[in-house]
């Protein structure tokens, strides 16, 4: 069973995948395993699906570990999706949530780039296809949404951590998600969970004009980070991507906001101002601990605001 | 699997948008090999930039002589991923 599994502790590709098969098994009344597509080096893209019942439901998705260095983000994906399960039936919002709506959540959304970290460079971020014309591997996958794609936000130079890549969706990664959320037609929120910075970031990163519910979206971002806040006292910032941080374009979010997903959300987890992205891994637990609420207040908010 | 040995990660605070400029520049100096963990965003923004051992004189002169401030974040990349994997080997025997 799931309770054998270290939490607190960092995990391979494949025993991220055994523990996902182990917690299906566990709860084959509410959790399925679906596979989205294949990676660039031919790794299925697993996604876990919660579900009570009913077709087609209202759905959240949920990602982590784009950036496949930020290992502190798996590890809260495992430990969340855990949650999650554990406590359907037991707390009334989880509960109210999952009987009306569905939750995807795919933990490795860039498994080429996760083995390599494990196999031959810890600091590997991009995906691990091949750029024609150039030595250099990968393409930033947070770049690659066709949403201000190929704007000043990203790199043309294969050879950068920021490259977009040779066209929007030319990551079968990236290409995988947007089929699915195309497909769905019903996903009413998307939370993309990076490290690191401690912010709550929403659309737009392209652009610096507000989004259209930016009014709605700031204050449901500063609830969540207050919540988040008052666990350990992590301080978030949050805002849109362009006001908070700076011009990035081919985002994730951008690209979901733009094709009617409302409720995009990324989280940029914790930096303790010692470790970057290399948190040790007792720092797993409270990170995920503490980032809870804050997605709770999400969910129950998209919830009570259908659209 | 490569190794960072000696690797630094230094936390700069740019004090103006030159600094924040030239910080971009030294980003882009190929063979200093530097990787942005955070990038140079806005005055008084931490930025954190890793710096691979054979660069680290290169690139503390040229804060230095640019009067950009930084500290130390992380002193050696490697025995940050030697602990980590560790940690790892020990959880591992402890689930089995």
């Amino acid at each position: 069973s799931t309770s054998t599994f270290d939490f607190a502790s960092y995990h391979t590709i494949e025993e991220i995948y055994d523990w996902m098969d182990v917690l299906v098994d566990d709860h084959p009344n509410l959790i399925s395993k679906i596979q989205i597509g294949q990676s660039y080096e031919n790794r299925p893209l697993y996604v876990l699906k919660f579900s009570t019942g009913g077709s087609n439901r209202p759905a959240i998705w949920l990602d982590t570990g784009i950036h496949s260095r930020e290992w502190i983000t798996q590890a809260t994906g495992v430990w969340t999706a855990n949650k999650i399960a554990e406590e359907y039936g037991q707390d009334p919002s989880v509960t109210a949530i999952l009987d009306s709506m569905d939750i995807f959540f795919e933990i490795v959304t860039n498994p080429d780039g996760f083995a390599f970290t494990h196999s031959s460079n810890r600091l590997w971020r991009k995906t691990r296809s091949i750029n024609a014309g150039s030595d250099c591997i990968g393409v930033d996958p947070n770049r690659n949404w066709d949403a201000g794609f190929g704007g000043s936000g990203s790199s043309s130079d294969p050879c950068s951590e920021t490259y977009r890549g040779p066209y929007a969706h030319s990551e079968s990664e990236v290409k995988a998600i947007v089929d699915f959320i195309r497909g769905h037609g019903n996903v009413k929120s998307v939370i993309s969970i990076h490290s690191y910075s401690q912010m709550l970031l929403f659309p737009y990163g392209y652009k610096r004009g507000p989004a259209a519910h930016h009014q709605e979206l700031n204050e449901l971002a500063k609830k969540a980070v207050s919540d988040l806040a008052a666990m350990y006292g992590t301080k978030y910032t949050y805002g849109s991507i362009a006001d908070t941080i700076y011009l990035a374009d081919g985002t994730t979010i951008d690209w979901t906001y733009d094709n009617g997903v409302k409720y995009s959300f990324t989280f940029e987890l914790r930096d303790t101002g010692r470790y970057g992205f290399l948190l040790p891994s007792t720092q797993i637990i409270p990170t995920a601990t503490e980032t809870w609420p804050a997605l709770l207040d999400i969910m129950v908010h998209v919830l009570e605001n259908p659209y | 699997q490569q190794l960072f040995v000696g690797d630094q990660v230094l936390r700069i605070t740019a004090r103006d948008e030159e600094q924040i400029a030239l910080l971009r520049v030294l980003g882009q100096q190929a063979e200093l090999q530097v990787d942005f963990w955070c990038d140079p965003t806005s005055p008084g923004h931490p930025s954190d930039l890793r710096v691979p051992f054979p660069s680290l004189p290169a690139v503390k002169i040229f804060l230095e002589s640019h009067s950009i401030s930084y500290s130390v974040m992380i002193e050696d990349v490697q025995e940050l991923l030697d602990e980590e994997k560790k940690n790892m080997t020990k959880s591992r025997r402890t689930e089995r």
